[in-house]
């Protein structure tokens, strides 16, 4: 498929045009051909889940071309995901400063 | 609690923005930013940086690229006795565990008393934003990979609130106008809290972020964590 892009007026940008922006912009190579073929598709999958985001949100937010464009969902979560496992259980302790008790 | 507020607009309370690279800090970046936002603000607008690469290289288990939590990094702040500035023990952002260089330089440019956590309640943690200064959340991140601008308005389908795993900083509030569908309707308001965050200006908002307020969006409440670096004296005022 076409993408239109938002910045460049009504001419439609082939999805290859729009990867290779996205590869200048964000300095992106592929090791070999495979590879390359990998990210473009992964890379449509994204601009068309952004387009989903962008519409749900009905102009509050925009979605769209990020520097993480190229990576699944799991890589963007294992590239800055803080930790691993999930979130511990805490409990909570209010503290009154007045009774100074827990 | 005031209808907005938003500590980028005092000047010398924020850092500029981090970029964290491949080195999984936010945790570490989240709370040096904390840090920094109250000793300015204690101090009046006195600016800090602190070493973020310290409280990545000496925490517990020394090798905070893989990942952590925001009072793992208060822990190593209190241990230390207080944080070197980024000047003296900078930012390399690398995968590989280093020595903890903290000793070599005893020149602590901040230090707290102790943190807390704060209720899980969103008037009460804007209460504290706009009266104390900036606090970290710990969110889940999903929706930030395709985040270019705007409110980010999360449900819990597309942003499951359980599931946290990106701290933040936390620097404000406000409300969005919305425009009506027809002239007959009111005008709505979208209520929304300004975070920062740690990829590098060109991401987001430069930097920034903003995620809709008053619905626990991403699981904003679950972890509302702020260090103290003063007894709790009289409440300072946040720009509105």
């Amino acid at each position: 498929g076409s993408f239109r892009s938002q910045d460049s007026g009504p001419q439609p940008l082939e999805l290859k045009e729009v990867f290779r922006l996205f590869q200048i912009q964000y300095n992106r190579t592929y090791s070999d051909p495979a590879e390359y073929a990998r990210r473009l598709d992964i890379f449509a999958h994204n601009l068309a889940q952004a387009q989903r985001l962008q519409e749900q949100h009905e102009g509050a937010a925009q979605f769209g071309v990020t520097p993480f464009s190229d990576l699944t969902e799991e890589e963007f979560g294992q590239l800055h995901q803080r930790a691993a496992g999930g979130a511990p259980n805490m409990s909570r302790k209010v503290w009154s400063q007045e009774r100074g008790q827990s | 609690t005031p209808a907005s507020c938003d500590w980028r607009k005092k000047l010398g309370v924020l850092s500029p923005i981090r970029n964290q690279g491949n080195c999984k800090c936010c945790w570490a970046v989240a709370a040096a930013g904390n840090i920094e936002a109250l000793w300015a603000i204690k101090y009046d607008s006195k600016s800090v940086e602190v070493s973020v690469q310290e409280l990545v290289d000496c925490g517990r288990c020394g090798n905070g690229c893989t990942g952590g939590w925001v009072w793992e990094a208060f822990i190593t702040t209190l241990n230390n006795s207080g944080l070197v500035s980024e000047e003296n023990y900078p930012f390399k952002g690398n995968y590989k565990p280093q020595r903890c260089q903290a000793k070599r330089s005893k020149e602590k440019v901040a230090w707290i008393q102790d943190f807390i956590m704060l209720p899980e309640d969103e008037n009460a943690i804007a209460r504290h934003v706009a009266t104390q200064g900036p606090i970290t959340v710990t969110i889940n991140m999903q929706l930030l990979q395709h985040y270019k601008s705007g409110v980010i308005k999360a449900t819990d389908t597309n942003c499951d609130p359980r599931y946290v795993d990106h701290s933040v900083l936390l620097v404000g509030f406000g409300k969005k106008q919305v425009a009506a569908s027809s002239p007959r309707r009111p005008t709505r308001a979208t209520p929304y809290w300004i975070l920062k965050n740690s990829w590098g200006a060109d991401w987001g908002e430069q930097g920034y972020f903003r995620l809709q307020r008053g619905k626990n969006s991403c699981g904003i409440t679950k972890y509302p964590i702020t260090a103290r670096v003063d007894k709790p004296v009289k409440p300072v005022s946040c720009p509105p």
